[in-house]
């Protein structure tokens, strides 16, 4: 597809600022194209509300996850993957900021396939298929798998936790 | 859109296992060590991966199934990968990759059922959309780094996305 | 203190299995010196129950962590610091562990002070001495101090995950 | 163990603010971005640590309050640290430990009140079995690293412990 870098940067950046407008709350993102050194590249800036600009680095570890999180749902609107496949990106997560998180990857869950592979109550509450991993005591994992129908309530398990 | 994954011989995953997934939010489950991220492992086997760090491991040999408390080592370790692509428009309908690696060392890779080179298996990976820096798989402590990516990097992340 | 390495070394191996064992029932640890390109060091195994030996990059990021507070904690009990400042150390740790984790800390805390950075409420249920910190609309933080008889169950806000 | 920690002017904490510590757990608790790790690497700032990217800063300057809404910057950041030692054999029972650095790039130390120079501090916090490679202080993100470590790190760090 040989589809200019302006048009793609243009397109994932729109969704990046909507997104963040979700994630923070009162807060601004975009995604800017510099140079440096002669090599042309993006950066990525965001003010959560009550804030000021700052290097990203200052912002705390759930802000930056979260930061992240909005790069990557901001690509999955505009230029969409067959699948997501996040690996317990929501650790750094209060409460607060994972459902709000989950509410995006629902709102996008219509177009979009997930997998999302957790420890965590309020992302399994979220799940359209399921799937338990168990590791017995020779040393081999097994697989059960449940299609549901949006109400997973019963299936908090003592290593899950719950929110 | 990933259709099945089908594992055995992979990490922790001695016996066959299938996980066949739906639409919309798929959900992995499970306490520590249990073989959850094992699983997102397969998926990048299948989707090429050549680089052992990326999967935890010493050496691509460490990828079989090494034995447990009463259960022998395996020789061989086998993923396959179903993907539905949204069809017409000259993409193909249907992808099914097959990665297959011995304890002696033989590779090899399969494209809806024949004999191929990884070469083929990333060229069919990449009309779906699907390349070595796309941002679709996040892997477990990896979430920030996208964070402190140069600003190059990023732009090639863009640029693998269109 | 002109102790030897081989004394400290001895103290903390013991320590270690010690503490492997509580954090990983039916499992095995040690610390092991070696000698490396003529460099003298020490490295970590740890064998959780029901599988075998295997490099510890193999092991999952849940027991990685255990592994490293392990290693922390029994540091903590052969030749304590004055205090021990973990922040957001139980992020990958499932319920079942993070309480194994705080029941070993919870030993030790007759002994050894700990200043515990969290958002998640089983680590709130083990303070002796609560901190809640919260920032403004105006990007100022601010701190309230609670000490408590061992009793926070009202303390839970909606960004603490609960477990 | 840590008495108190009093800060005014270091990152988010504007206003001064004090926290007395009691013996066994203390737990800090709050939302997102609220200001726990600014603590932690008050903290830290305290023990002497001179590498800004420890401390998330690109730079020593980034640590002093840098404004926000209707809320000026300051212009000076300074942080005490309180530390009761467990008193007798000729060890101090009270040490009480100063830093200051203000825009103008003015650094300052002081111990039990007197002005003094950073390698002082940093004998007197040897003395009480802290030092820079020292398991007492985990920072968030870095727990995997002790496991990550090289063979010859980890000596260094039980070495230190001794
Ligand atoms: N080649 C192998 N053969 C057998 N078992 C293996 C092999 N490689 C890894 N394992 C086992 O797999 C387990 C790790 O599984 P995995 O990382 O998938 O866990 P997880 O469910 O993601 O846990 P967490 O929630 O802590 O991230 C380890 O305990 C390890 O011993
Ligand atoms: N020099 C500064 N002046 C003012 N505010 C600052 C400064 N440096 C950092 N901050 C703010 O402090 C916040 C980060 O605080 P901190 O890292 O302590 O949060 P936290 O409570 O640890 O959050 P988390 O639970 O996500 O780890 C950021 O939002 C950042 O904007
Ligand atoms: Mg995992
Ligand atoms: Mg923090």
């Amino acid at each position: 597809v040989a589809e200019g870098f302006d048009e793609v940067l243009d397109a994932v950046g729109r969704r990046f600022t909507e997104v963040v407008g979700l994630l923070f709350p009162g807060g601004e993102g975009r995604i800017r194209p510099v140079a440096l050194e002669g090599e042309d590249g993006v950066v990525v800036e965001v003010v959560p509300a009550g804030k000021r600009p700052r290097a990203l680095s200052l912002l705390s570890g759930g802000e930056r996850s979260l930061v992240a999180l909005a790069f990557c749902l901001a690509v999955a609107m505009a230029r969409p993957a067959p699948f997501y496949l996040l690996d317990e990106v929501e650790a750094a997560l209060d409460d607060v900021n994972l459902r709000r998180f989950l509410g995006v990857v629902r709102r996008l869950a219509g177009d979009t396939q997930f997998l999302l592979i957790t420890h965590q109550q309020p992302t399994v509450e979220t799940a359209d298929t399921l799937f338990g991993v168990t590791m017995g005591g020779n040393g081999v994992s097994q697989v059960l798998a449940r299609r549901l129908d949006r109400n997973p309530e019963g299936a908090a398990r003592p290593w899950v936790r719950r929110a | 859109m990933l259709t099945r994954l089908s594992l055995r011989g992979f990490k922790s995953f001695a016996e066959p296992v299938e996980l066949r997934f739906g639409p919309g939010v798929n959900v992995i489950v499970g306490p520590n060590g249990s073989g959850k991220s094992n699983v997102a492992e397969a998926i990048l086997w299948a989707l090429g991966e050549q680089r052992p760090a990326r999967l935890r491991a010493p050496g691509m040999q460490d990828v079989l199934f090494s034995g447990g408390p009463g259960r022998q080592a395996v020789g061989v370790a086998e993923v396959t990968m179903g993907l539905a692509g949204p069809g017409g428009e000259g993409r193909p309908a249907e992808l099914e990759v097959t990665r297959r690696l011995t304890r002696a060392g033989d590779a090899g890779y399969r494209l809806n059922g024949g004999r191929c080179r990884l070469l083929d298996v990333q060229d069919a990976l990449a009309t779906h959309g699907l390349g070595p820096r796309s941002l679709s798989v996040i892997r477990q402590g990896q979430v920030e780094a996208v964070c402190a990516s140069h600003p190059a990097e990023l732009r090639a992340v863009l640029d693998e996305a269109a």
